[in-house]
């Protein structure tokens, strides 16, 4: 059940499930 | 001009899964949450990927062959996106 994290801005984490 | 996006200002619209020569690829489209005033984006977003919700340890690094990232300013029927690849 991996995912990435991308912080597009400092305060603004968005997760993306469903990778690997 | 528009102020920097930030906290709850974007939200994962789609995300396109590719795949060519042993590479994969996801195409994150980011929108403007609804309501919200356009913003700006700028460079290439930090990259951590997870395992069980926790740092995986695994290096990610910027790829400028798939193209260099200028400020963008978000608008409701402007998204932003973000491919990210894995090999």
């Amino acid at each position: 059940n991996d995912a990435v994290r991308l912080w597009v801005a400092p305060d603004l984490p968005l997760e993306l499930p469903g990778f690997g | 001009g528009p102020a920097p996006c930030g906290h709850g200002d974007l939200v994962v619209a789609l995300v396109e899964p590719d795949e060519a020569r042993g590479t994969a690829y996801r195409t994150v489209t980011l929108r403007l949450t609804r309501g919200t005033e356009p913003c700006t984006v700028r460079g290439y977003p930090e990259t951590i990927v997870l395992a069980k919700g926790r740092p995986a340890g695994v290096a990610t690094v910027p790829d400028q062959t798939l193209g260099r990232p200028e400020q963008l300013t978000v608008l409701p029927d402007r998204s932003a996106k973000v491919t990210l690849a894995w090999s």
